[in-house]
């Protein structure tokens, strides 16, 4: 392969096993008492594994290069956030590294047919579906790969803007130095000069404004009482 | 405003006292 810069490497370390946490997230689910093989289409399913996935992010970045050397609550800012654009990100990864055309591929390893959910969804839902569904084939297109993904992940976890953080320089020099890793990983692997880089820092815009209108859509949910008990996404919805 | 974010906090905590 190509010759992988050392802190690309050290993001691929951070990264949790795909198998490992399918594994954990369905035990949980099944301990709750979900069936494997139930009724997986349901809404509140969808956000129990959400929170699941929440407390997986969590912990990645609690356990992470540059991030474990912060003070709780600079790391409570940054993830406060940016948890949306963690978590729809993770589905993003899993649809371009191991998912299937027309279907989207669930953390239990699940999946659902795409005209099942549209058939089903609302408007506004099944625009955030098509949408997702855009970034996705994109991503195909330009075969991201887990090291790219896995840059991706810190540049927007290490996202100083807007935020009173104590350790403000600390958070920038970590970007810059994310997306010279980013930077010189893409020049490796790709003759289009500069151009795949562009790419992804395009993508990255397109996913946040993505993840912030699927924000408010789980919000007008969770004032409709819609989303299910679940401690930590109820909590990051209250936080902004 | 502390207390409703009482869960990441101690998720993020819950090592460093070790």
């Amino acid at each position: 392969g190509p010759r992988m810069p050392h802190l690309v490497m050290e993001f691929l370390r951070c990264d949790p096993d795909e198998r490992q946490l399918q594994n954990k997230i369905t035990a949980h689910l099944q301990q709750m008492g979900w069936e494997k093989e139930g009724n997986p289409g349901t809404f509140s399913l969808m956000c129990l594994m959400a929170d699941q996935t929440l407390f997986s992010i969590v912990e990645w970045a609690r356990t992470s290069i540059f991030f474990k050397q912060l003070k709780v609550n600079d790391q409570m800012k940054l993830l406060h956030s940016c948890w949306s654009d963690l978590l729809l990100l993770d589905i993003i990864t899993r649809q371009v590294l191991y998912g299937k055309e027309g279907s989207l591929l669930l953390v239990t390893g699940q999946e659902i047919k795409l005209t099942d959910i549209a058939s089903h969804a609302g408007p506004t839902l099944a625009s955030l579906v098509q949408r997702g569904q855009e970034l996705v084939e994109k991503l195909h297109i330009l075969k991201v790969d887990r090291q790219e993904f896995a840059c991706i992940k810190f540049l927007i976890l290490f996202n100083p803007g807007g935020k009173q953080l104590e350790d403000h320089h600390y958070i920038e020099s970590v970007q810059e130095q994310v997306e010279g890793a980013l930077l010189e990983y893409t020049l490796c692997i790709s003759s289009h000069l500069l151009g795949r880089f562009a790419h992804l820092l395009l993508f990255l815009s397109e996913l946040r404004s993505l993840s912030s209108l699927a924000e408010d859509y789980l919000y007008c949910k969770h004032l409709s009482n819609e989303v299910p008990c679940n401690n930590l996404l109820i909590e990051m919805l209250h936080a902004k | 405003k502390k207390k409703d974010n009482a869960l990441l906090r101690y998720l993020l905590d819950k090592d460093d006292t070790v």
